[in-house]
């Protein structure tokens, strides 16, 4: 699991049976009492039930492989919309992609709900929370609704079915046998006496051969980073284009990976450089039976002049899936155009560009293509199965 | 003493929890995606939000809410623009 603390927002992304939107409520009482977002559900920051209103919300989600045991409100997307619409005004909820397959779900409030004034702040003191004043959402007085962060894009690739030997990358005896295999290959590069890792110690065994600390074929840090390098995750957004990202990665114990990247400075074809805080985020579940990766960025693929077709490719190649969806969310005004140049011309060329180069990932057949186009977002969703 | 330079993302390692993590019950890969907008970016903080918005909030102040949510923090990224928490489960 992961989450990502902008100035301006928050991103939890979290798996298994945790019980993501149980948090909701406390998420929105620190942003008003320890960052001091408005809020305009209770009369005072004094009352408990004070929650900062946020601008916009998004909750989503693949459908579950096991929904029976999922937990709280999470048991199915019905009890999870329930639970939004109890919090939010002018919420909607979307399933996208085939009833019958792999399909995924959206939640997302309006942000037009800045329109409507904030309704009168009333104690929610003893009143139980089905009953309690719901949240207005979008009130950003005096900057507007509008999400105006016209590099937003996100990216998301959802991937089940994984290839059985490249998800043994991500089980822990397997990560420490690759990590013993690195570091016997770099001792013997440097000359055990000049290694750290073994003169630091100086420890042998009884056959003499040098003695592996432990806690690096062991720790979880220090074997995802191994898995990282391992499996090529650590080439999508290299040190050598990307000189400050950083990769914080875990392997689990018996199995299962996470990563998160933060790119600090993207330079776009233009030599203007983005400090948005990017991020890109990675989630592996390896077993046979439930076998699923994620991977989501906020990079931009058209600033640096590099196609989203391209990173998808390339995490694809990592895990190599049955089947995937990718979905896409843009800010609409996202695209940069040169002066003088008509931004809608360019949205369409490079738009039908993307839209062919996307329709072919290599050894994969598109089978699906949804496109929805919200207030101010667009998003595509695609679906893919192995050829 | 590791001192980093302004503006070099910088990493945190939680060892109380990441040292005996044991993930054997996991079972269900799709993740829950949750992202909440308080402002249309990081420049434009409404009147009255601390510097640095959400970012200057202590990450101690997370941990109840991530208990409800059944995850613990395990290390994080601090940058200038964004922290990466990265959670168990």
């Amino acid at each position: 699991s992961s989450m990502f603390v902008f100035p301006h927002k928050i991103i939890l992304k979290t798996c298994g049976t945790t019980t993501l939107l149980l948090g909701l409520d406390l998420m929105l009482r620190i942003a008003a009492a320890e960052a001091g977002f408005p809020y305009h559900n209770v009369a005072s920051l004094d009352d408990p039930k004070v929650a900062a209103t946020p601008l916009r919300v998004f909750y989503s989600r693949k459908n579950f492989l096991f929904p029976q045991r999922q937990r709280g409100p999470h048991k199915s997307w019905r009890d999870e919309v329930t639970f939004l619409d109890s919090m939010f005004e002018n919420g909607s909820a979307y399933m996208v992609g085939k009833m019958n397959g792999d399909h995924w779900y959206l939640y997302i409030t309006s942000p037009t709900s800045s329109l409507t004034p904030p309704r009168t702040p009333t104690s929610s003191r003893g009143v139980s929370p089905s009953r309690r004043s719901k949240i207005p959402t979008g009130i950003v007085a005096p900057f507007g609704g509008v999400i105006e962060n016209n590099e937003d894009e996100t990216l998301e690739i959802l991937m089940t079915d994984l290839d059985p030997e490249n998800a043994k990358k991500f089980y822990l005896d397997e990560a420490a046998a690759i990590a013993k295999e690195k570091l016997f290959a770099k001792s013997e590069a440097n000359g055990d006496a000049s290694f750290d890792v073994f003169s630091s110690s100086g420890d042998c065994d009884a056959d003499g051969q040098a003695v592996l600390p432990e806690a690096l074929t062991t720790e979880g840090h220090a074997l995802g980073t191994v898995v990282s390098e391992a499996c090529g995750l650590s080439a999508v957004y290299p040190t050598s284009t990307y000189p400050d990202a950083r990769v914080d990665a875990y392997q689990f114990s018996p199995c299962g990976f996470s990563a998160n990247g933060v790119v600090p400075a993207v330079a776009g074809a233009d030599g203007a450089v983005s400090k948005a805080g990017h991020y890109f985020t990675v989630h592996v579940t390896p077993e046979p039976q439930c076998s699923f990766a994620s991977f989501e960025t906020n990079v931009p693929a058209r600033q640096n002049g590099r196609q989203t077709a391209e990173v998808i490719e390339q995490v694809v190649n990592i895990f190599r899936p049955g089947r995937f969806s990718v979905t896409l969310f843009e800010a609409k005004g996202a695209l940069a155009t040169t002066p003088g140049e008509d931004a809608d011309d360019t949205r369409r060329n490079w738009g039908a560009a993307a839209k062919q180069r996307m329709e072919r990932i290599n050894g994969y057949r598109r089978v699906d293509r949804i496109v929805h186009d919200f207030e101010d977002y667009d998003l595509v969703f695609r679906y893919y199965e192995r050829e | 003493t590791f001192s980093p330079s302004e503006g070099t993302p910088y990493l945190t390692i939680n060892h109380d929890v990441a040292a005996d993590l044991d993930s054997t019950n996991a079972f269900e890969g799709p993740e829950k995606l949750l992202e909440v907008w308080f402002a249309p970016s990081a420049k434009a903080l409404p009147a009255g939000v601390k510097e640095g918005g959400l970012k200057a909030v202590n990450p101690d102040s997370w941990t109840p809410m991530l208990d409800l949510v059944h995850c613990k923090v395990l290390s994080i990224i601090n940058s200038e623009n964004v922290d990466a928490y990265l959670l168990s489960e």
